[in-house]
């Protein structure tokens, strides 16, 4: 058990160290063990140096720099333990248009083993979907129905056939 | 290819009958505040065996059943189902493909079934074990919890590395 | 104080009436007291109900719904207490491009009595600003640096005479 | 017109002096990711009283502090003034316009100006008390905390609309 433990530990820090620097075009970022003598309670801690700045914790980075490493992370698991499908809920939310097309080219390479339904408002995940679904509440009604959408207009979703 | 088609028919706000065929790759859903885009997400938890009302943004067992609206009446039962290809096995059932159905009913009662067959909720949640989805996972992000995988405490972060192993 | 209380809130709860109703183009919202008899120890809670649906309580609408909501009660409060300036740091996150658009509309008739410090990556919010500062963080040094930016090309901030 | 110039040296990110002079109306601050923009915001709550460290998003009372990077050492001392047009007499001071500078020291001194006259953090707090600016006012909205004022306990929600009264 503790092998295990020892063995994926060691796996997702490099996977994790690699999505870092390539989601932050640079910088560092490593996973430690809070004790690394007690194998069997140890935790696992975080520390992020995004490109140029000093090594920070958690708590000190920018609202877009912890989504960002946070999907460095997940995208390490990922890698680690490929599943079979994913959703994501409006996790590019906190990013600025360099770091949404950094994230939705990534994906683009996760997509092979790992199928996504991903919920954005941003155009630069948007445009590099394979597929769209438009949803919309009839203001009267109160309900959802399905849209379809086409790639290049997402924001004009026309009424699918039902 | 796994997830194929997803249908839900009285989950929050979906009244009517609506079913979504998935493809490959990644397929984005997009709309409007408050036109439907994190019930579908909901709904994907619910199926796969959540049972934490609270995971599904509701008060009470009966918020994931339409509620009405000022023109339709409120309904008395909530039914989704999940179809996926199991050709290489990853569910261990011996089919290739896999529909999971979920139904909530106004009075309390629920109903389970895999590929037609009515089951357990727990026979729902023992097939996901150890897939890598279904509630518990790291791959279900809800909306505005990206952050909780690196503010977690040392302590949890650890038990998620260790479901990975 | 139970009156001067009493009168503060019923301002509120019909200041916050009006802007919910603009913001949603439609629907209705309100305050209300969890125990009307006992003035002095009484709670304020709030109940929504966007165009066309049921009403909800805050745990039900969805992440854009919330937020349009708190922009509402914030309105409120600004409309009977006009505070002299106000800082707001990505209020518009979570919000589409069509309730971008109000929000920032709003937030125009707001700013003849309050002036306001806003800081957004929506477009909608940046267009109908009155005037742009540009941060920028040198790679190498991890130091925010100052930027002009003219109002037409936002995203192409160049560097600002220091 | 209130707020008329905001100057930062040595706080957070902000290690060489900078000065934003501000106008009528509604100011943008546009940047990318991790550039400093919400440590404008921090700086302005800090100047107006704010003390405690997490509301600051810091652990301890240094980092509010430049703390270095690959290129540049550590500063001792962070310093933020905000400059404000007093003319309608919102702060009860007999100046047409006030300048309130603060700053601390690595070594845990703080000193707190008046228009360059010395004075405590007491008096920079009490000078805001009642205006609805300052350090605990619902218009100083922190990035991902605009929900807060919705999802408030109601007890909560009381004490805004008490201090409104
Ligand atoms: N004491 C300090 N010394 C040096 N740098 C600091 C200090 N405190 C914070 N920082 C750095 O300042 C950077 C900018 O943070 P800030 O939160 O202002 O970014 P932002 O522009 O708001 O970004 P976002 O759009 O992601 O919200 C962070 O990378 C953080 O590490
Ligand atoms: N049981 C229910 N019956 C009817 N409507 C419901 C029920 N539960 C939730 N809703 C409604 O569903 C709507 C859509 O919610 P959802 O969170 O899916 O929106 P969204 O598309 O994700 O929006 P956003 O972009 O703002 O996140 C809400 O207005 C909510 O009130
Ligand atoms: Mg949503
Ligand atoms: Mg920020």
């Amino acid at each position: 058990m503790v092998e295990r433990f020892k063995k994926s530990f060691q796996e997702i820090a490099e996977a994790f160290k690699e999505s870092f620097s390539k989601l932050f075009d640079g910088g560092e970022a490593s996973l430690f063990l809070t004790e690394p003598e007690d194998l069997l309670n140890t935790g696992v801690d975080i520390e992020a140096k995004p490109p140029g700045k000093g090594l920070k914790h958690m708590n000190l980075l920018s609202g877009g720099e912890k989504a960002l490493t946070a999907i460095a992370l997940l995208f390490a698991f990922l890698k680690i333990k490929p599943s079979p499908f994913c959703v994501l809920d409006e996790i590019d939310a906190a990013l600025d248009e360099v770091n949404v097309n950094h994230f939705s080219n990534y994906l683009r390479e996760f997509a092979k083993h790992t199928q996504f339904v991903v919920i954005s408002h941003r155009q630069g995940t948007i445009e590099n979907s394979d597929s769209l679904f438009g949803v919309t509440m009839d203001k009267k009604s109160g309900i959802t129905k399905m849209v379809s959408v086409r790639l290049q207009d997402p924001n004009q979703a026309v009424a699918m056939r039902s | 290819m796994f997830l194929k088609k997803f249908e839900l028919h009285g989950f929050k706000s979906f009244a009517d009958k609506t079913a979504l065929e998935f493809n490959d790759g990644i397929s984005t859903i997009v709309g409007p505040n408050g036109s439907g885009k994190s019930n579908i997400s909901d709904a994907m938890m619910w199926v796969m065996g959540e049972q934490r009302i609270k995971t599904l943004r509701g008060a009470r067992v009966e918020d994931v059943i339409f509620s009405g609206s000022d023109t339709h009446k409120p309904l008395g039962m909530a039914a989704v189902s999940i179809t996926m290809d199991n050709q290489e096995g990853i569910l261990s059932l011996p089919y290739e493909e896999v529909t999971i159905t979920r139904k909530a009913y106004r009075s309390g009662e629920s109903e389970f079934y895999i590929n037609k067959n009515s089951c357990r909720l727990k026979d729902i949640q023992m097939l996901f074990h150890d897939t890598g989805i279904g509630r518990d996972s790291f791959a279900m992000i809800g909306q505005g919890r990206v952050d909780e995988i690196i503010t977690a405490k040392p302590e949890d972060r650890r038990a998620m590395i260790e479901e990975l192993a």
